[in-house]
């Protein structure tokens, strides 16, 4: 299995919607 | 405009920004908003661990125990495809090493938990579903932990769950171990391992457990840990973000309607935010739909292709969709099946030939010496996922510096591409 690692998702803002069924990234998510 | 229409291809950075920063940089995103936590990494000045309580790892260490916590990942994902869910029968192939599979780089947030609340700072995972801290009297076995531990008989809106319960079965998806009862009150008993071995048994039980002052979730399911064995850095248990019915996403469907974000910081130095709800979602984010479930807990994503400067890598799709993927927040480096890992490096490599290549650092083979230079520019890698969304990866997580005369790429291969 490849796994998408926490140092790849810093600053991103990384949204989980479980009913819709999708994951979100957003550049700049910290800032 | 202009920006957007030229797409940038390369970070431009000054090597003084992988010194470690003594000073804590809030973050101005999320902060003291509704559904909210402060997320902090546990090893940055951010923390409020003290250096006593958590001992800061060595670089190699943090990725030695990353890779445990990649085996007991696929350990994990291979019980669930057979069918079998005995963690015991995985214990042979898996390192013995006390607790690091848990402990090492993560990122904490402090919750409350009971009546008057106890405030406990929790390793924020979304690879595992069971919230558990540890509880007084500890009848077993506590390690050290930052907070005073939380005792059960002080919250009065605290009580232990019926062996009974429907949700005293749900334990056995949630941590993948039947639960115990006790011959004497009755009570369930939860039992998690993870794949180093370290582990939490107590009573399953439940509590108010408060995020922010307005955010309060009543009879929240909880593991109340009497016997806890592991190397757990001085936090006082775990928060499961997982997708099981007892993860806290699941039991705050009510509240929040199954939907979180999160920003983790460029620097252990800086704050992000772990955020509930929909409506505090980064409107900008672009989205990939989940991948056919990965077990009961994970998050699976489609990686369709890798880029590098701007340049799409000659990788067959079939070799990211054969091995699969999953977004994790407790694993340190990406694991690529090493097909991909092998073009990718290479790419950046030949992007990288003006500066001194150096010794590799533990399962990081592409690393370099940037003593002699103020400056470095590094092309931009992305990702794109199902749906074609494509996410640039920032330079802090391109990179993973053991001081700036060994930086190195942030990225691994697995052992085999189908793996």
């Amino acid at each position: 299995i490849g796994i998408f690692g926490n140092v790849q998702q810093k600053t991103l803002g990384v949204v989980y919607d479980l009913p819709a069924g999708k994951v979100g990234f957003a550049p700049g998510g910290c800032a | 405009a202009l920006e957007e229409a030229i797409p940038n291809h390369y970070h431009n950075l000054q090597t003084t920004s992988f010194l470690p920063s003594s000073i804590c940089t809030l973050s101005t995103k999320g902060d003291r908003k509704r559904g909210t936590l402060e997320v902090v990494h546990k090893h940055g000045p951010c923390s409020t661990f003290s250096k006593d309580m958590v001992k800061p790892l060595a670089v190699e260490d943090i990725l030695s125990h990353d890779q445990d916590r990649v085996e007991s990942i696929r350990s994990r994902l291979t019980i669930t495809t057979d069918g079998k869910r005995d963690i015991r029968g995985s214990k042979a192939t898996l390192p013995a090493k006390s607790g690091s599979t848990i402990g090492s780089g993560n990122y904490i947030v402090t919750v409350g938990l009971g009546t008057p609340k106890k405030d406990l700072s929790l390793i924020f995972d979304t690879g595992s579903d069971l919230t558990w801290t540890q509880c007084q009297p500890c009848a077993r076995s506590c390690y050290a932990q930052q907070e005073t531990i939380f005792a059960p008989s002080s919250s009065t809106t605290y009580s232990n769950i019926s062996c009974s319960a429907s949700e005293c079965s749900g334990l056995t998806s949630a941590t993948g171990n039947k639960p115990g009862c006790s011959a004497s009150s009755s009570a369930c008993i939860y039992g998690i391992q993870y794949g180093d071995q370290s582990f939490s048994v107590g009573f399953f039980a439940k509590d108010k457990l408060t995020l922010t002052s307005k955010d309060v979730i009543n009879d929240f399911y909880f593991g109340c840990g009497q016997n806890n064995q592991g190397l757990f850095g001085g936090a006082a248990g775990l928060l499961g973000l997982g997708r099981d019915k007892l993860s806290i996403v699941s039991q705050s469907t009510r509240e929040y309607g199954k939907v979180f974000s999160y920003c983790l910081p460029s620097r252990a130095s800086y704050t992000g935010y772990l955020t509930f709800g929909k409506d505090r979602a980064a409107s900008n984010a672009k989205y990939t739909p989940f991948s056919s479930s990965k077990g009961s807990s994970f998050y699976g994503l489609e990686l369709q292709a890798i880029f590098v400067g701007g340049s799409k890598l000659a990788i067959s799709p079939t070799v990211f969709s054969s091995s699969g993927m999953i977004i994790d927040s407790g694993t340190v480096i990406t694991r690529l099946p090493p097909t991909a890992y092998s073009a990718l490096s290479k790419a950046f490599r030949s992007q990288m030939t003006k500066y001194t290549l150096t010794k590799p650092l533990s399962i990081l083979d592409t690393c370099y010496d940037f003593s002699k230079t103020t400056t470095v520019t590094i092309p931009v890698i992305s990702m794109l996922w199902g749906g074609n969304i494509k996410v640039d990866i920032a330079a802090q997580g391109t990179l993973y510096a053991n001081g700036i005369d060994q930086v190195c790429l942030a990225f691994a291969g697995n052992g085999d591409d189908s793996d």
